[in-house]
Formats: C-alpha cells, structure tokens, sequence
C-alpha cells in the first residue's frame, strides 16, 4: 500500500 | 500552487483578519457569534495537529500559525477583553453546540479515510468546519440585519470557499491520483450553506439597501 501524500491544503 | 488555491487562501486569512482587526480596532464584536468563532477555533485546532509532525513548506507552516493564533484572538476578544466582551449579545447567539459538535464527531468516527487519531481528528475538523457558520447565520436571521463587518466577512469567508472548488477542480485534471473524496463533499455542503445568504447579500448590494434577511 502507498502512503498518500501529506496533506498540503489548509 | 495555483491561482484558485493562493486565492482562497488569501480570502480565507482576509476573512479572520479583517475580524480581528476590526473588533480589535471599534472594541466591539456586534453581530458576530461567538460559537462560530469558537467552532473555528476548535476546526484549526483539531486539523493542524501535523503541524509540528510534518513540514510542508514554510507557507504552509506559517499559514497554519496566523490561522490558529488569529482564530483564538478573536475568541479571548470577545470572551475576555473588558470593553469588547460587553457588545456580545449572549442572548441572541443561541445556537446549541451539541447539534454541531456530536454529529460531526459521530461522522468522523465512521466515515473517514484511515482510523487512527490524527485522521479522525482532521476528518473531525472537515466536517465541524462545513456546518461551523451555523450559529453566524442564525444569528444573522435572527438581528435581521447585516452590518459591514459581518457583511464583508461572511462574504470572505464564501469567497475562500468557492475558489476552494475551483482549485480541487483544477488539481484534478492536472494531478494524478488527486482525489479527496471528504473535503470535497464537506467543502461543497459549505458552499451551499453560503448560497443562501449570498442570494440575500447580492440582492440587498444590488438595491444599495441595508441587508434585511426573511424570518
């Protein structure tokens, strides 16, 4: 499983 | 980056901002609703728990720091500075907290991408953020009058929220794999609970008349 990107949205 | 994303976060933070710097400035919170400003306090305080866990950028960071020290300001304002806290109508803001918080909580826990506390909690602050505005624009309804501060911040706040659409729409077709299922539904019901108080707004602007809102 791919860890999903951090979240970059505020 | 793009312009939609800069955008709304730039109408985001003018939305706080203006806020605070107003009440801070006429020593009066008139009008506005303490539980949405605690709500928002709560929604930055449970979504920015990566903020010492993960670097993103500097903006991000930084962002992140003004949106939760600005959120709690206003918060301290209106609960404890000695001129201000007067002009809050506590009788008027309403609003029940448990009709917010215990369904946000209780979608939280089931319906999020991963069960661990960090995403729960980040889940929790989506949700909590969607429906946050309530207590604002109840009472809103209720004093059946807008005044410029309110005006321009509630209208900041829908502004931030639409470019918001506007930039997932744009990261997904120019990002793979980008698809948050969550923030997309959460941020759309948001959308919608301004597009009430927006038809009201434009109508009123579009009359040059003071915003009367129905019963």
């Amino acid at each position: 499983e791919v860890e999903p990107p951090p979240k970059d949205e505020l | 980056m793009n312009i939609f994303r800069l955008a709304g976060d730039m109408t985001h933070l003018a939305s706080v901002l203006v806020l605070l710097l107003k009440i801070h400035t006429i020593k009066s919170c008139a009008g506005i609703s303490l539980k949405t400003q605690e709500l928002y306090a709560i929604v930055f305080a449970t979504r920015y728990l990566d903020i010492f866990t993960d670097f993103i950028s500097l903006y991000n960071t930084i962002m992140k720091l003004i949106f939760l020290g600005s959120s709690f300001s206003i918060v301290w304002y209106i609960r404890q500075h000695k001129i201000v806290r007067r002009s809050y109508d506590k009788d008027q803001d309403t609003f029940r907290y448990v009709f917010i918080v215990l369904p946000c909580i209780f979608l939280a826990l089931i319906i999020n991408e991963k069960f661990t506390f960090k995403e729960v909690m980040w889940t929790f602050s989506l949700y909590l953020e969607a429906v946050a505005i309530l207590p604002q624009l109840v009472l809103l309804q209720r004093t059946r009058n807008i005044d410029n501060l309110t005006g321009q911040y509630v209208f900041l706040l829908g502004a931030y929220r639409a470019l918001y659409i506007l930039n997932w729409i744009y990261r997904y077709f120019t990002e793979p794999h980008y698809i948050h299922w969550i923030p997309w539904i959460a941020g759309i019901v948001q959308t919608l609970l301004y597009g009430d108080f927006f038809y009201y707004y434009f109508h009123s602007w579009k009359n040059n008349k003071k915003l009367q809102l129905p019963a």
